[in-house]
């Protein structure tokens, strides 16, 4: 999967 | 930052500090289970690891550092200060019966197979059933004080704003965390027998929660 995370949620 | 992202950090904030305050000032953690406690101190290590590593924001930086101090201060408060009025009788749940899925499935879908991202995704997956010891040692002992309900409520209604967040962040930025989702509505699903019993019977006044 490609990764959409944006590491800015807690 | 969306306002039901606030709310739920808010609450979740909410729900650490009721628990800390009921164990401290009680001086005891009757009735909580250390095991779950645990799972989140895990659930937060595993999670922050980037708290050095990458600054997002204050409040970002903020907030992972007062979980971790939280959560790690309620562990210490329920196994070493107040060791004495914690029921291990009662809770007795397996965790490594969710430690051992949830490590397997963190290293089968991730989005990189690298050790902050497994790690992260671990921390997701077992935030979705770390509170389960929590509701087993509720149905075990037939009921829980009230304020340890307002914790589980705060606590529940937490990953529920964040689903509405999720779903403000797809219509306005297009941004979907599939793995975040899917553990978020499973955990919250969690929560939803005790939802109903908070509103049926504790808020109703009762002084607190019994099982029928």
């Amino acid at each position: 999967m490609d990764n959409p995370r944006k590491k800015d949620e807690l | 930052m969306n306002v039901f992202r606030l709310l739920g950090d808010v609450s979740h904030l909410v729900a650490i500090i009721i628990l800390f305050l009921k164990i401290f000032r009680s001086k005891s953690c009757a009735g909580i289970s250390g095991k779950s406690q645990v799972l989140f101190a895990l659930v937060f290590t595993t999670r922050y690891l980037d708290l050095f590593t990458s600054f997002i924001s204050i409040y970002n930086t903020v907030m992972k550092v007062v979980f971790l101090v939280l959560s790690y201060a309620t562990v210490y408060l329920i196994y070493l200060r107040f060791r004495s009025s914690y029921d291990s009788e009662s809770d007795t749940f397996r965790v490594e019966f969710l430690l051992v899925p949830v490590a397997g499935l963190s290293f089968l879908e991730n989005y990189d197979f690298t050790p902050i991202e497994i790690l992260w995704t671990f921390s997701i997956y077992l935030e979705s059933v770390a509170i389960l010891p929590q509701l087993f040692m509720i149905t075990k002992t037939g009921e829980a004080e009230s304020i340890t309900t307002h914790y589980l409520f705060f606590l529940g209604l937490y990953r529920a704003l964040y689903l509405a967040n999720w779903v403000w962040r797809y219509h306005t930025e297009g941004f979907f965390d599939q793995i975040a989702v899917v553990s978020g509505v499973v955990q919250t699903i969690f929560y939803c027998d005790f939802f109903y019993l908070y509103v049926t019977k504790v808020l109703k006044g009762n002084s607190k929660l019994t099982l029928p």
